[in-house]
């Protein structure tokens, strides 16, 4: 991790923040629940408090805008840059500013939050069935006034749940007309608009006036962006007009035509061949709360970091079910001590957290946590260069490493001739294979080849034959043995087991265990049949809220790998003789031979 | 099958960074997050400054360490990121 020159920090823990404004791309209630959630991230490992006040200077200042948006550091239109932040401090230090030319999400596409109808304020349920007909956008259809609804369910002809989409025929934002609704047409400097505009502004947020007359009566509010609003190009906000013309051309859809990366656009009038107005089209976009973890975690002092994986890292990535890395945790605490540990919260329902039920339709105050004692200041590791991990401090003791090298069984027994093996893992950044009661090592970096057969009971005694499933635990290097429902915990040559596997947790429907993912921060992933389980290794108990299909996440991967294990980073899928190598973002960067590839041989 | 016409690419009004040659959007991409100062491009030679300056950057991003401007380099360099520079004030 890194701080700020002369560590910058906040010389108190109960710190405010206030929104100044809201992107059009979501419900206000799902952006104040997203910060939120934001800074608990950093709340719940430090004795730091935040409070959201709506009105006055807070100490972290949280606002959308474009291009030039008043501090001298502009923003670059979609992609690029996503937003940044100000070391804390007075004025602008400590402030966060979010780039409004992104389509702000969840990260996973679209967010229609509704209101009114019967949904309690439930997001639209894409597809949905209407009258036999499918739906993948909100729809006026069967309605006179023209407001566009969608169903909150898969299907309104059997459900009958629906609720009214965002539009500025239903309300406008800020402004000075409390939320009332758009008056089509109306007048502004003597010219007639029947739609929203984005004349007279610099800021190119589109408005309407909420009278016949704003030469008059000088009411306004902002319009909310509709579900088919385009992001960027040269009409934000305004939504794709179906179907237009494009060189000569009739398009119906979004198109990539006309463009060499590939990214989908649509024109906002009927004609671009003559208009030449235009946006790209809504995509997966970027998880407003995960780009607010990362600049509030600048405005609270921290620099960028060199770990991949950290949250603090530069670059974006979505990741499903975020977990503070270890390197974040020791920054933040490095500049602030630690918290008493994470907050009691009411068991979550099953979903991932993204899509937690919405908050009411008001947003609600971050609830007043109770001033944590200051703790007392332990000795904090000086910050060394990024990434270095002599910074690292170990949480559990060390347990002491078999330290005799084994003494290979038959050493003529050769790993290459193995048709298949039992397990394979990852110990001390060498690979493992084992078999039939021996086991194998390779270890890329010595290059020493394949070393072995070593017999398995003389260094872990008490094992079967047959294993399924190991994994070294990073944090206290323990190793984790599983055979049919049985498991086994190593430290060193002493030995907790067998105990059966219900023990964690994990119901009966998994028989073996085909393999494990180190996620850090003392979480593992277990993987049997075509589901994973999560294991806090502290407590040795799966996470609520699992077993989960593993092609919710691995997508791409065989869902009947034999092998699963992490290597050098990534994660290992085997089948056969062949290994699916998957990134830290989910994407298969390789498929190749695990003989050839991983282990070598000739 | 080759498609039939040839694709033709527009160039959409208020489109801003896609179309920038891939050495200018270097420079302005390690100038922009501390890698570099106009001034060292100035005095080291355009060509020096950059080698030096990526070797600096794919250090920092865990990106292998080649000086180049290869392939990796680029795509990190489009990559939607945090507008605080990585080195420097």
């Amino acid at each position: 991790f890194l701080t700020f020159e002369g560590d910058l920090k906040w010389d108190h823990m109960d710190l405010t923040y206030r929104v100044i404004n809201y992107s059009p791309d979501l419900d206000r209630a799902v952006i104040d629940d997203a910060f939120r959630r934001a800074f608990q991230v950093w709340s719940d490992v430090t004795p730091l408090t935040f409070m959201q006040i709506h009105s006055g200077e807070a100490d972290i200042m949280i606002m959308f805008g474009s291009q030039e948006h008043g501090d001298g550091y502009p923003f670059d239109g979609k992609d690029g840059l996503l937003a940044h932040a100000f070391p804390p401090g007075q004025g602008i230090q400590g402030d966060a500013h979010f780039d409004d030319d992104e389509f702000w999400t969840l990260g996973t596409g679209l967010v229609v939050k509704t209101r009114h109808g019967n949904a309690n304020g439930a997001e639209c349920h894409f597809p949905f069935i209407f009258e036999g007909r499918s739906y993948s956008r909100c729809t006026t259809e069967g309605r006179k006034d023209g407001l566009p609804w969608c169903a909150t369910t898969a299907n309104y002809d059997q459900d009958k749940k629906y609720g009214f989409c965002p539009s500025e025929l239903l309300y406008t934002n800020d402004g000075n007309s409390d939320g009332a609704p758009c008056v089509f047409p109306f007048v502004f400097e003597g010219n007639s608009y029947d739609t929203c505009t984005t004349d007279g502004r610099s800021d190119g947020y589109r408005w309407c006036a909420t009278t016949s007359s704003f030469d008059q009566d000088k009411k306004y509010g902002f319009c909310p962006n509709r579900d088919t609003a385009v992001i960027g190009g040269n009409s934000q906000g305004d939504p794709c007009v179906f179907p237009f013309t494009f060189l000569g051309q009739s398009y119906s859809a979004c198109t990539s035509q006309g463009r060499q990366d590939g990214k989908l656009w649509c024109a906002t009038t009927n004609n671009y061949d003559t208009d030449k107005k235009w946006g790209f089209c809504p995509d997966r976009g970027y998880s407003i709360f995960l780009v607010a973890a990362h600049e509030f975690g600048h405005a609270l002092g921290l620099d960028h970091s060199s770990v991949r994986e950290a949250l603090m890292y530069p670059m974006y990535s979505y990741i499903q079910d975020f977990e503070l890395h270890p390197d974040d945790v020791q920054g933040i605490q490095y500049l602030y001590g630690r918290g008493s540990g994470p907050k009691p919260t009411a068991p979550a329902p099953a979903p991932t957290e993204e899509s937690q039920p919405m908050p009411t339709e008001e947003p609600q105050p971050v609830p007043t946590q109770e001033p944590q004692p200051a703790p007392t200041e332990e000795s904090q590791p000086m910050p060394t260069e990024a990434g270095s991990t002599s910074t690292t401090e170990e949480e559990e003791e060390e347990t002491p490493e078999p330290t005799a090298g084994p003494i290979p069984v038959d050493p003529s027994r050769d790993a290459c001739t193995e048709k298949n093996f039992d397990a394979i893992t990852e110990i001390n950044g060498e690979l493992y294979f084992f078999k039939d009661g021996n086991y194998w090592t390779h270890s890329s970096f010595w290059k020493s080849g394949i070393q072995g057969a070593f017999s398995v009971s003389d260094t872990w005694p008490g094992l079967p034959d047959t294993i399924d499933a190991v994994f070294q635990d990073v944090l206290t290097k323990r190793v984790f043995f599983f055979a049919g429902r049985q498991f086994w915990v190593f430290s060193g040559k002493s030995v907790l087991g067998p105990r059966g596997i219900e023990k964690l947790g994990i119901g009966k429907e998994a028989g073996r265990i085909s393999g494990a993912l180190q996620r850090g921060r003392g979480k593992v992933l277990l993987f049997s049949g075509e589901s994973y389980w999560r294991l806090d290794v502290k407590v040795q108990r799966v996470d609520k809220g699992y077993p989960r299909a593993t092609d919710d996440v691995f997508t791409g991967i065989p869902l009947d790998a034999r092998h699963v294990f992490l290597y050098q980073g990534k994660y290992h899928f085997c089948r056969g003789s062949f290994y699916w190598r998957m990134t830290p973002r989910y994407q298969v960067d390789r498929v190749g031979y695990i003989k050839y590839d991983i282990l070598q041989c000739p | 099958p080759l498609q039939g016409k040839p694709q033709a690419v527009v160039t959409f009004p208020g489109d801003l960074v896609s179309t920038l040659p891939d050495l200018e959007l270097a420079e302005r991409y390690l100038q922009r997050f501390g890698y570099t100062t106009e001034t060292e491009a100035k005095i080291g030679g355009r060509h020096v400054s950059l080698g030096k300056a990526l070797l600096k950057m794919q250090k920092q991003l865990g990106l292998e360490e080649t000086g180049e401007l290869d392939a990796a380099t680029l795509e990190a360099m489009r990559a939607p990121r945090c507008g605080v520079p990585d080195v420097g004030t």
